[in-house]
């Protein structure tokens, strides 16, 4: 563990829990792609089934129980409790054009044809696009509520900060990791508009408006 | 095939 590792992890609860704060204090998912949070579930599951078979750390059992149940919990919310207020008219972005080339992706780029790499890949690939349905709800609304950039800060900061980490252990341990590497890369590249606009618009106290 | 490295990332 090193501190742009645990800072980044922090930093992806974070963003969980402002998206929580968010749905339960507004009482609405507006604004928030239901599609991009069933990927991150997807995700999730996909990557944490070695939870059942493989021990790293208390740390990292308790944090992968975090992200199964509460990216569970949000699909419960938005789906469930909070279903009136969620807009699927804006969240428009064909997931099936997602998942097939991540599933073919990850048939072909794997670290061993097995069922546990295959699935593993397929979460790091389809994390990298999951935020995708989000952002371009976010371009067709074309302005977004305080709260939820501050979670799509977050969020892209989580995977910002995977790249240090990769950077040190790669120079601390020799550590090398292709699939997460790249994938990671184009994950963070996904955010730069988004990052943009934040530093200069909410950061300074205006509203998140992207221009006409 | 390139080995799988340790996964011990979240």
């Amino acid at each position: 563990m090193n501190i742009f590792r645990l800072t980044a992890d922090l930093m992806h609860l974070a963003s969980i829990f402002i998206l929580l704060l968010k749905i339960q204090k507004t009482r609405s998912c507006a604004g928030i792609s239901f599609k991009s949070q069933l990927l991150y579930a997807l995700v999730f599951i996909t990557r944490y089934i070695d939870l059942f078979f493989y021990w790293v750390s208390l740390y990292n059992t308790l944090m992968k129980i975090f992200f199964i149940g509460s990216s569970l919990y949000i699909v419960y919310l938005m789906q469930v409790k909070f279903r009136a207020t969620n807009d699927p008219v804006l969240d428009t972005f064909r997931i099936e054009y997602l998942l097939a080339p991540c599933a073919l992706l990850a048939l072909v780029a794997n670290y061993a044809f097995t069922a546990q790499e295959i699935l593993w890949a397929f979460s790091v690939y389809l994390e990298a696009g999951a935020i995708l349905p989000q952002l371009f709800m976010l371009q067709r609304r074309g302005e977004a509520e305080t709260i939820t950039t501050h979670y799509l800060f977050a969020l892209g900061a989580y995977r910002g900060l995977y790249l240090l980490n990769w950077i040190y252990r790669y120079w601390a341990e020799g550590y090398v990791d292709w699939i997460a590497w790249i994938a990671g890369l184009v994950q963070t590249g996904l955010y730069t508009d988004f990052f943009y606009i934040y530093y200069t618009k909410v950061l300074k106290g205006q509203k998140f408006e992207l221009p006409a | 095939a390139l080995g799988s490295p340790v996964k011990d990332e979240l």
